[in-house]
């Protein structure tokens, strides 16, 4: 052990591990984690080249060698609660993501909130065994975040009750998708529903890309990969063009919304219905973003403890850099922000259950609430964190440039985030619209409740400074 | 309608209220921006679009209130008084600097004077000094294996400059001790100039 960082750890004033305990959410939760990263760490099937030293190709096929061992290991082990197998898949590939992202966070939990009871029992097992391995198509070439600008057509055709799917334009080629260039045989893509001769806008459908034996794309699907990227070397993510693609009515989503044999369009209790995988996944990013700070922290203040420069006084032996209050100015605040959002990412998890139970219960109140926080809070969260993680690798000089210290694989890692499930800018302006709303109808009389509660007092906000 | 604020700059959930304020009215002025120019273009699109930089201005606000609001919120569930000291020390450090890096949304509405803005700046620097002993213990407390970090800066250990040396060692490009550039390219040119 580095005798300064011993020394650190012997001048700290609380226990580390009842602070441990708060952040993982009790001492059970604590011992369980442990638990599960002794089951990867100590396993060699889960050993790596460094992905640093391997091209591109060579850290897809790293990493799909990993997921597919993950996924017998997790069986084998018996692990299964969300949780649960989320950890455990990040264990397997830190501060990466792997070929199997979308299957299993974005696939199976689409399936799960959106199929009929019978769609389950056709889908979900075969997706569970791996036979199907899914990825979630929304995004296109020419359209991300404003979803009602995606052009990919469901026409339906009650003669032969089946849905056809079209990407009408260069613009409208699905892009970006994880997994769907070389791993997936399945997308549930998202598409522009016309049936009798009228549009009902978004609604998701399963529509198989690659043949489940052979893995050859199927006649009228064009896939593949988009090739590198800032980062995320390990996933493929992917382009799909539909050219007259027949799928059956019953592969339309229809937990919500249904289309009828006869072309009969029934519509959804709430529009917004179709988005709940990316409210789901939104509301993990503000979880996830406090993980990605709290890693570049860890680094850069271990650093800044091990790291001696310069001198304070001439003669003098040179000081540990966390002891300049420059280098405190940059890491102090990103230390107490990685706190804060793990807080609030422990929140965001809770109330999503919460709400996401009462949804399923036919309460709907609290959605538009959910909306708006989840879009929110993802945004100031990456932004922040996206900064926030530059600021590290800086703070550790040049070696802070090195892929030894992970800052910058930590970073193309993370970046993303600030642009998928909804562009940042974007998010900001859905929920300033949730929230203008909120003020309106309190201008209105309406007394609101949650969050915005507090725009009530909006007849007491005539502030004065007070002296100091 | 005058409410004075209190701002005790050591007391939360002065601060909490603070920054509810804040939020509030960026949001009022948001909207208040949208009917002004609703006025002026008659046009809802334009109207929004106009002010959409304020609108952006509103959200930041407001999720910045409902992080420092769920921040000191998790302090009441903590017993233990040495985890709950530090964490408050956090939580303060974390208000008072996201103060100091919008200080002008806090002094334009009035919520804050320029006397008061300096005292935090003081006090930021304070609380610089009060955390850095515990700022190793802090980070160790993520609990996060060293390889998940996989990173020779963060090691838990410390001892970084050998594992640097080891890692440097182990890129391709020192698979051999002449690469065959060398040959391909350089000894070629050389001999031709």
């Amino acid at each position: 052990m580095n005798p300064d960082i011993m020394k650190e750890r012997q001048n700290a004033t609380f226990d580390v591990e009842k602070l441990t305990n708060i952040l993982d959410g009790g001492p059970e939760k604590t011992k369980r984690r442990r638990e599960i990263e002794t089951l990867v760490f100590n396993d060699p099937d889960f050993e790596e080249e460094d992905p640093n030293f391997l091209s591109r190709s060579e850290r897809y096929d790293q990493a799909v060698r990993k997921s597919a061992r993950m996924i017998l290991k997790m069986r084998e082990y018996g692990i299964g609660h969300p949780d649960e197998i989320y950890f455990f898949k990040k264990c397997v590939h830190p501060s990466r993501p792997e070929p199997l992202d979308l299957h299993l966070g974005m696939f199976l939990p689409t399936l799960l909130n959106q199929a009929t009871p019978e769609q389950m029992d056709r889908f979900f097992m075969p997706a569970w065994n791996l036979n199907i391995i899914g990825t979630y198509a929304q995004t296109e070439m020419g359209h991300g975040t404003h979803l009602r600008g995606l052009e990919t057509t469901a026409t339906y055709d009650p003669a032969t009750q089946e849905f056809v799917l079209n990407s009408p334009t260069f613009s409208s080629i699905k892009w970006w998708p994880g997994g769907l260039g070389k791993t997936s045989n399945c997308a549930i893509v998202i598409a522009q529903l016309y049936t009798q001769g009228n549009c009902h806008g978004l609604h998701a459908f399963i529509v198989p890309i690659r043949d489940f034996n052979t893995h050859e794309p199927l006649p009228g699907i064009v896939v593949g990969d988009i090739g590198p990227k800032f980062g995320y070397s390990e996933v493929d993510n992917g382009f799909l063009k539909l050219e007259n693609i027949r799928i059956p009515r019953e592969n339309m989503l229809m937990k919500h919304a249904t289309v009828e044999p006869d072309g009969t369009y029934v519509k959804p209790p709430s529009s917004k219905l179709t988005y709940g995988t990316m409210v789901f996944i939104r509301s993990l990013i503000v979880g996830n973003s406090a993980l990605f700070l709290a890693k570049s922290c860890t680094i850069a203040i271990r650093y800044s403890a091990v790291r001696h420069q310069s001198d304070f006084r001439p003669g003098e032996p040179e000081p540990q850099i966390l002891d300049y209050q420059t280098q405190q100015y940059k890491l102090f605040p990103l230390l107490a922000m990685a706190y804060a959002f793990a807080f609030v990412g422990q929140y965001m998890n809770d109330t999503y259950n919460r709400i996401t139970g009462d949804i399923n219960q036919g309460d709907f109140t609290e959605m538009p609430e959910l909306h708006a926080l989840s879009a929110g809070l993802k945004a100031f969260t990456t932004w922040a964190t996206n900064a926030a993680i530059e600021v590290c690798r800086m703070s550790c000089g040049g070696h802070g440039y090195s892929c030894s210290s992970a800052l910058p694989d930590i970073y193309v890692g993370f970046t993303p985030s600030c642009t998928y499930e909804g562009e940042n800018t974007v998010m900001m302006l859905q929920t300033a619209r949730y929230l203008v709303k909120s003020y309106q109808q309190v201008k209105a009389g309406k007394q609101l409740s949650g969050i915005v509660s507090y725009l009530n007092e909006a007849e007491h906000w005539r502030v004065q400074p007070q002296p100091v | 309608a005058a409410r004075p604020t209190v701002v005790d700059i050591n007391d939360l959930a002065s601060l909490v209220e603070v920054y509810k304020l804040r939020a509030a009215i960026l949001v009022e002025m948001a909207a208040k921006n949208i009917q002004q120019e609703l006025q002026r273009t008659k046009n809802q699109e334009d109207a929004w679009n106009n002010s959409a930089i304020d609108l952006v201005r509103a959200s930041d606000a407001h999720c910045h209130y409902v992080v420092v609001k769920l921040f000191t919120d998790k302090l009441g569930e903590i017993g233990d008084t040495a985890v709950h000291s530090v964490l408050s020390t956090l939580a303060l450090f974390y208000t008072l600097h996201g103060i100091t890096q919008n200080s002008g949304d806090f002094l334009q509405a009035g919520l804050l004077s320029v006397p008061q803005v300096m005292l935090i700046s003081v006090r930021i620097k304070e609380l610089l000094s009060q955390l850095r002993p515990n700022a190793v213990a802090l980070v160790d407390a993520f609990d996060i294996h060293d390889k998940s970090l996989n990173s020779v800066l963060g090691r838990y250990d410390g001892n970084v400059y050998e594992h640097l040396f080891e890692w440097a060692r182990r890129s391709p490009l020192n698979s051999t001790e002449v690469h065959e550039s060398f040959h391909k390219y350089l000894k070629p040119l050389r001999s031709k100039l």
